[in-house]
């Protein structure tokens, strides 16, 4: 028996939003300890992985651990039948399950929908994704951040993202120019401007702007990102889900001249 | 010219 009932059921709206765009199926894991997905872009040049832990859950009941092959697709138009302040409660009692139970309540619970999606039985590539303790670490503003990888990619695909002590800049060149943004350690008060920088070692990567821009789809999920980033390692673009997990991004560098 | 690398190189299958 499985049964997840998460009561800010948008949350799980927003996260399907923000990775649907970039992986087409998921295995969603479910264990004792709570959710986890983990899957790569068709170019295999990025990879998303979600934790959700059962203690966010207002309800969370897993008798022993299920894969649900899910298609992003079809999971996205059952969810749109779910209100935004609807609680949603995924359920299947099999344990092998070919299809699984969504709920949305809305408030008063007045309002019960119930649907059952089938279920994909997908080969599951893991990937191991070392524990790294990055030397570049940026807390800044999601909405911050996803504004400056949009104007950038008016001028080029690819961006450069060099931190040093007391900055990180972003730099770009294309065919009609080149341009950068350099951002300072900011302890604003307001969370739009505050940048925090931990830079152990300073790093000089270079990345694709296409699968950043993909990334901050995940903007409503939590008014702050953090960018991870060690000399040869890809990105780690994490948005932190308030009590009940978080949303990780993974993005290859590219070979820069 | 830059060109992108497969994160496969960076996570080993498990």
């Amino acid at each position: 028996m499985f049964e997840a009932k998460l009561q800010q059921g948008v949350i799980f709206k927003k996260i399907v939003d923000a990775i649907k765009d970039l992986v087409k199926s998921v295995n969603i894991d479910a264990s004792t300890s709570g959710l986890s997905m983990q899957a790569m872009d068709s170019a295999h040049v990025a990879l998303v992985s979600l934790k959700l832990n059962e203690n966010g859950f207002k309800d969370y009941r897993c008798d022993r651990p299920i894969t649900l092959g899910l298609s992003i697709e079809n999971l996205s138009k059952i969810l749109k039948c779910a209100g935004n302040d609807d609680t949603i409660t995924l359920q299947t009692d099999e344990e092998e399950p070919s299809s699984l139970k969504f709920f949305f309540e809305n408030q008063q619970a007045s309002k019960i929908s119930e649907f059952s999606l089938n279920l994909m039985s997908l080969d599951s590539e893991s990937l191991g994704i070392p524990d790294t303790d990055y030397s570049s670490v940026i807390q800044m503003s999601s909405a911050e951040f996803s504004r400056i990888c949009k104007e950038l990619s008016s001028i080029s695909e690819t961006v450069e993202i060099e931190t040093s002590k007391e900055s990180v800049k972003f730099s770009v060149q294309g065919d009609i120019g080149a341009g950068s943004i350099t951002v300072k350690n900011n302890q604003s008060d307001k969370d739009v401007d505050r940048v925090d920088l931990q830079i152990d070692q300073p790093v000089k990567l270079t990345f694709a702007l296409r699968y950043l821009n993909m990334f901050n789809k995940a903007v409503s999920l939590s008014s702050t990102v953090s960018l991870n980033m060690s000399e040869e390692n890809p990105l780690m673009v994490e948005y932190k889900i308030d009590d009940l997990g978080s949303l990780r991004f993974y993005l290859a560098p590219k070979i820069s001249d | 010219q830059t060109d992108q690398r497969d994160i496969h190189l960076f996570f080993s299958i498990l």
